[in-house]
């Protein structure tokens, strides 16, 4: 058997697999262990030999994947898919748990930009989940001392020291009484899911005459973003107006639902990557259509559930 | 009015509709 190790946001698993076991066995293994089912956003993310995080194949062989040679194999178990609404399709509280501080972690990693006065919003409902209501007679100066509660970016931008921070914090802390750990998650996923980087795969594309191009990937469809500025889309691409999507080595094709229109090109220029974005764009347009049926029994009874 | 606030919200995040030839020249152009 062989050891692995797979980390959620906040728990820390070992499992021994087979040589045979593939992905989605232990995928449905470790869902079955924390208690998740909404599990569509989730996969599990990996290092390859070459020291890349790629995201594990949940048809095939663990074994068979790159996966760095280690005792035990190091595995991450991530959101790879984000709702379009956090409301509305986040039912479960282990959902919105593992959702909240996976968003919380790119925010205070400046992996989504957050500017000040909403980073000091945000904080404020983290230090709810965590410390609940604030309480004058406990929750005394300095309470906040040991949190990460903002991103290095505003706290070098602002000319206040840690005790002036806590004291803005502090104050829409004391605006959320009464309300619970687990709204407060929700609350702050609400804020941050505007945010204009929230939810955006990022990938380095060229056009035909070789400038540097973004390409975002997300739950609503594609966008392109100049090269100084990954917050503003320029061009989009709704999943709706999208016929078909392909690769073949570095150029991308969209094929638009109106077969009239031109085929929009781009490039890309690694093979690896190129699969990643194929596969990114696959799992969204899938849930993007998903979301547009009748929901399941097993949503539908989940719903229920919540609402129970 | 909570569902639709939050919808324009988020419509802000798109980039603006047009048509494909548009697309293809603005991409073209960068």
């Amino acid at each position: 058997s062989i050891n692995v190790r797979v980390t959620t946001m906040d728990a820390e698993l070992e499992f021994a697999i087979l040589p045979s076991t593939t992905g989605k066995q232990l995928f449905n293994q470790i869902v079955k262990t924390i208690g998740l089912r909404e599990t569509w956003f989730f996969g599990l993310q990996y290092q390859d030999s070459k020291g890349f995080s790629t995201w594990l194949k949940l048809n095939k062989r663990v074994t068979a994947q790159d996966v760095r040679r280690e005792n035990p194999l190091l595995i991450k178990f991530r959101a790879k898919f984000y709702p379009e609404d956090v409301a509305e399709e986040l039912i479960q509280e282990a959902t919105q748990r593992l959702f909240f501080l996976q968003v919380k972690e790119g925010i205070l990693n400046d992996d989504i930009y957050c500017p000040p006065e909403t980073a000091v919003l945000l904080a404020s409902y983290s230090v709810q989940t965590k410390h609940g209501d604030y309480k004058k007679d406990y929750h005394f100066p300095g309470y906040l001392s040991r949190d990460k509660l903002l991103p290095q970016r505003v706290l070098e931008q602002h000319k206040l020291n840690k005790e002036q921070w806590e004291n803005r914090i502090k104050v829409w802390h004391e605006e959320h009484k009464g309300v619970l750990r687990e709204d407060a998650m929700v609350e702050y996923l609400k804020i941050a899911q505007d945010l204009e980087m929230y939810g955006v795969n990022y990938f380095s594309i060229k056009n035909k005459k070789g400038s540097e191009l973004w390409l975002g990937v997300d739950a609503l469809g594609l966008n392109i973003y100049q090269n100084t500025d990954r917050m503003t889309p320029k061009i989009g691409f709704p999943w709706s107006e999208i016929r078909n999507i392909s690769f073949n080595d570095r150029k991308f094709v969209i094929k638009a639902m109106d077969k009239k229109a031109p085929d929009f090109v781009f490039y890309a220029p690694r093979l690896r990557i190129n699969k990643r974005i194929l596969a990114l764009c696959m799992g969204n347009h899938d849930l993007y259509m998903r979301r547009r049926k009748p929901d399941t029994i097993e949503v539908q009874q989940m719903n229920a559930q919540a609402r129970e | 009015e909570a569902k639709e606030k939050a919808h324009a919200k988020r419509a802000k995040k798109r980039a603006p509709q047009m048509d494909w030839d548009k697309k293809h020249q603005l991409f073209s152009n960068f």
